[in-house]
């Protein structure tokens, strides 16, 4: 019967050292989700997670919640964040570092850049299918916009706005530029 | 949401009480702050587009629904993270090989009579591309489990540093002073060097993106010279047997508006 089925869902997933990441990309970091996709009792929750971990002076581009709030959990070492609401206005702009947590209301634009060596964060998400959406990079509204909207929305010349759609080749995680990769080693 | 709040005794027919002037157009809300409104979860606006004028792109903390009352044009809803179906048709290889294709969403015609359901959270933008005006009247259903926030309807815009249409409300009900970047986008509040590296763009283009030209003080609708280029397949006529026939060869290839368009044909593959 039902309560069968309810007594033995499956209630645990592991995000934190799953080796098969949603995100990957080796010079800038991973990202794992866990969605109610992945762990159907999240549906009846309506709750879904993120567990990441950038290399230093890595990027997450500029990016917003579309239907959840988020709290992120820093679990080691220290990123800078910064985060704008719907006036523009930058609501958070410093240092997340471990043991501490910061919440980004459903679509504030957010993005982080690691300061540490590894930072690793835990973000809890109040959806159980929660989505992104990216301002910037491949797949960002912005490169899904015709060419000239872009062009006309931000008031740029042609050229200037194949730029702004095609010039990142990433799409969440940017690995540190070569000067910051050797500057660091 | 306060006790009692649909404990109405009396209603009234409402008349927006708030207009923000464009360079391309006009927006007019109505306080959501007001009782009838609260009681039903929802905000209204009317949008007014003058010819060639596009309505900047942003999305809502909030679900829409908009009826278009007069006028026709075109609107783009970015699902994100869904593919770019819309493309330029190739042109012959060695010019293809500087040329750069544009992609993009899929684009819509609208036209007076249409709702177009905006889901939460999914930029919207529309571009009028006639001589008569477009009206649209927006609902935002500020009651729904798709919003997260509060009952405040939110407009976050890609563009610009124009005067958001709620925001004076959003003042009034939690008594704040205005700020000195209120009405900028969502782009103005990141740092330059987080624009750069994130977009890999240069200084000037950042700046344009998070508003800082001189110029710029368009609003949230702006003209665009000479009109939108837009990829879309051509309208159909209803009943025109021969323009149904010529449009199934043109959606097979969707051409690129305007004259520069007209002249390049796809290249047939037979290629696996």
């Amino acid at each position: 019967g039902l309560e069968e089925t309810v007594c033995t869902a499956k209630l645990r997933v592991n995000i934190g050292s799953s080796p098969s990441p949603d995100i990957y990309n080796p010079q800038a970091g991973r990202i794992n989700t866990v969605t109610s996709l992945d762990l159907p009792v999240l549906r009846w929750l309506k709750l879904s997670a993120e567990h990441g971990s950038l290399r230093k002076n890595a990027l997450i581009v500029p990016h917003y919640n579309r239907n959840a709030n988020s709290v992120i959990y820093a679990l080691k070492g220290r990123a800078r964040l910064q985060v704008v609401n719907c006036n523009g206005n930058t609501v958070f702009d410093g240092e997340l570092e471990a043991g501490r947590a910061l919440t980004v209301p459903q679509n504030y634009a957010v993005a982080a850049k690691s300061l540490s060596e590894r930072f690793t964060y835990v973000a809890f998400k109040t959806n159980d299918r929660d989505g992104i959406a990216r301002l910037a990079g491949t797949s960002s509204v912005i490169n899904d916009l015709p060419l000239d909207v872009v062009a006309a929305t931000f008031n740029l010349q042609r050229n200037e706005a194949r730029q702004l759609k095609s010039n990142n080749p990433f799409k969440l995680l940017v690995p540190p530029r070569e000067s910051e990769k050797r500057a660091s080693a | 949401s306060q006790q009692n709040e649909c404990q109405l005794e009396r209603l009234d027919a409402l008349e927006p009480d708030n207009r923000i002037e464009s360079e391309g157009g006009l927006i007019e809300t109505w306080n959501p702050n007001n009782r009838q409104f609260r009681c039903a979860g929802v905000a209204l606006s009317r949008v007014t587009l003058q010819r060639n004028a596009l309505r900047r792109p942003y999305y809502s903390n909030a679900p829409q629904e908009i009826y278009i009352q007069q006028g026709n044009g075109y609107f783009g809803v970015v699902f994100p993270g869904c593919p770019e179906t819309f493309e330029e048709p190739q042109e012959s290889e060695q010019r293809e090989r500087r040329r750069y294709r544009d992609s993009h969403q899929k684009v819509n015609r609208f036209r007076e009579g249409d709702i177009i359901a905006v889901p939460t959270g999914n930029v919207l933008w529309m571009y009028n591309d006639q001589d008569t005006p477009v009206i649209a009247i927006s609902l935002t259903d500020t009651g729904s489990s798709n919003n997260q926030l509060d009952q405040i309807p939110r407009r976050f815009y890609l563009a610009g540093n124009q005067e958001q249409e709620f925001l004076r409300y959003q003042r009034e009900q939690g008594g704040k002073q205005e700020q000195e970047n209120d009405g900028n986008n969502i782009f103005s509040g990141f740092k330059r060097d987080f624009l750069e590296d994130a977009l890999n763009v240069n200084r000037h283009i950042v700046d344009r993106l998070q508003g800082r030209n001189e110029d710029e003080e368009k609003g949230a609708i702006v003209k665009v010279k000479g009109g939108l280029s837009i990829i879309t397949p051509p309208e159909r006529q209803r009943g025109s047997r021969q323009e149904e026939d010529e449009d199934e060869k043109e959606e097979r290839q969707p051409s690129r508006r305007r004259d520069e368009s007209q002249k390049g044909e796809s290249r047939r593959h037979g290629d696996n």
